[in-house]
Formats: structure tokens, sequence, C-alpha cells
């Protein structure tokens, strides 16, 4: 189980970003 | 997820864990910065909305990753037919937090599909971290598996009778090789490739066990619900920020388990 934890690490990008889109893609 | 493989990080970038009292119980989608989309019956009215927890930008249940972010719930709405019409009818749910979600390669946003959007040909997957299989085993990493879709009227044959699946739900699932979803998908995503873009068709909601091959998975079929979906993310406010004393003191408080740790880590 995950722990409580408020990070943010992530890299932000445009909080208006398209949906449904993703930058790995299936074969 | 029964019959799925782990999923890649960052392939199904809008999935979101929920947890209750520190425990997975169920599934969701970013659909922007402050919202989420689940199951109604993941919070159920009796359940106290502090004591949830959403994460996203998570693969592995076990570990926070790099790309993990931690929310707490600021409001649900749920249906107003919920459990009116049919015992998980109207199974959906509006979860908004209490602040934004940092957009990143591992952390985005799902379409929600349109009222008009045409099913025909399309390739439909569910994700969830629920049993993989009925004997209850639970997977460590986010399960993928590839759907296909059910027409009502079959669902409805299947299932013995038109008002026991409703047109407010769908059915998925791969009948003949028992690929399906299971207990703790629930809230979780049935999305569908139109040419690259996914679109959310479905929220994981009920069925007849995990593996019987004449019972499909049932899900909210989002189209139905999509301009109620549009309606509150117009019309809701966003939460109220801390004022800035009180984030003052929040930042005094989390310092000291961080300075805890930094000290320990040099142990």
């Amino acid at each position: 189980v995950a722990h409580r934890r408020p990070l943010s690490e992530a890299r932000a990008l445009n909080p208006h970003v398209a949906c449904g889109h993703r930058y790995i893609q299936g074969k | 997820i029964v019959g799925g493989m782990d999923a890649l990080e960052g392939k199904w970038p809008w999935q979101v864990s929920v947890h209750y009292r520190g425990f997975h119980i169920c599934g969701g989608t970013i659909i922007d910065e402050y919202w989420i989309l689940s199951a109604a019956h993941c919070f159920d009215r009796d359940k106290n909305i502090e004591a949830f927890d959403i994460y996203v930008g998570l693969v592995d249940l076990r570990f926070v990753g790099n790309h993990t972010q931690w929310f707490e719930v600021n409001k649900v709405i749920l249906h107003p037919t919920y459990e009116v019409y049919h015992p998980v009818g109207g199974d959906i749910a509006l979860v908004q937090l209490k602040s934004r979600i940092v957009f990143s390669d591992s952390v985005l946003p799902v379409c929600i599909a349109p009222p008009d959007v045409n099913l025909h040909n399309v390739t439909c997957w569910s994700t969830g971290w629920g049993l993989i299989s009925p004997q209850g085993r639970v997977p460590e990493k986010l399960q993928e598996v590839r759907v296909p879709l059910i027409s009502l009227p079959l669902c409805q044959l299947l299932y013995g009778h038109p008002s026991h699946v409703m047109s407010d739900m769908l059915c998925a699932g791969d009948i003949w090789n028992v690929r399906t979803v299971c207990e703790g998908d629930s809230g979780g995503p049935l999305v569908c490739d139109f040419n690259h873009t996914w679109l959310q068709v479905g929220v994981v909601s009920w069925g007849r066990g995990c593996t019987y091959p004449m019972y499909p998975a049932v899900y909210a079929r989002v189209s139905y619900f999509s301009k109620w979906i549009q309606y509150y993310r117009e019309h809701t406010p966003l939460p109220s920020q801390p004022l800035p004393a009180l984030s003052l003191m929040v930042g005094a408080t989390v310092s000291v388990p961080v300075t805890m740790l930094a000290v320990l880590s040099m142990l």
C-alpha cells in the first residue's frame, strides 16, 4: 500500500494539455 | 483484472488509485487538473470523505514513484440516479481534489466520450489493481487487458432480462478467454483508441463474478453521463486554498518528518 505523501516531483507541463494522449505508444 | 498483464509506466497516465483508510479500494481517472471520474459505489454515502486518498502517477501499489502525486478529496458528487432505477444504476461519481494535479509524461487526463460517440470497430482496454483471480490474488503492478465491447441487447440476453442491464450501462469482456475486470477495479476506466486519442467510454461498475464466461463486466456508459460531467466541471467552484499563514504552519509541520528522514538516511 502506498503511503500518504504529498509530493510533486513530476515535470510540469501546460495545465491545459490535450486529453487522451500519451507519450508512449503501444505497438 | 483477470487475464491481463503488467502495464508499463506512462502507458495509462490517467489511471488513479482511490485509497480508503490507507488501502486501495477502487480505480478512477484524471479528467482535468482538479477532477477525478470514478464509480459512485466507491464513495457510498456512509463513507468519511476525509479518509480518502487519491494517487496519480502510480504503477506499483507498493511504491511511491518519481511521478506519483497524492491528493485529498474536497468534494464528491454522486450522480442523482445512483441506485434509483437499478441497484447499481447511475454508478458514476465526480471527485474534486483539494489541490491541482501537475501534469507530466506519466500523469495526463483522458478524454470523456461525447454523447454521440460511435463505438463500432474500436479497440478498448481496461486497467486496474483489482483481483487477478477469483481466489483473491491481488497484483502489485497496474494490470491492463484488451476487452471487446458487447452489444446491449446481447448483454441483456446474457444477464437474463432487459431490465438487468440498462441504457446507462455498457458491457465488455473477452468471454472466450476470460479476460475481464474484477473486484477492486471498480471506478477504473474502459478506454478506446480513436485515431491515437483515448476516450473513456466506461467506468467499471458491476458484474456477476469475474470468471463466469456468460456474464461480462458491466460499466457505467460514460457517453450517457458526459453532459452531466461537463456541467459540474464548469459550474463547481474551485476548492478554497489555505490562507498564507496556514500554509506556513503546514510547511513547518511537514518539514519535521522530512528532516528526520534526512537524518535517518545519514545513519
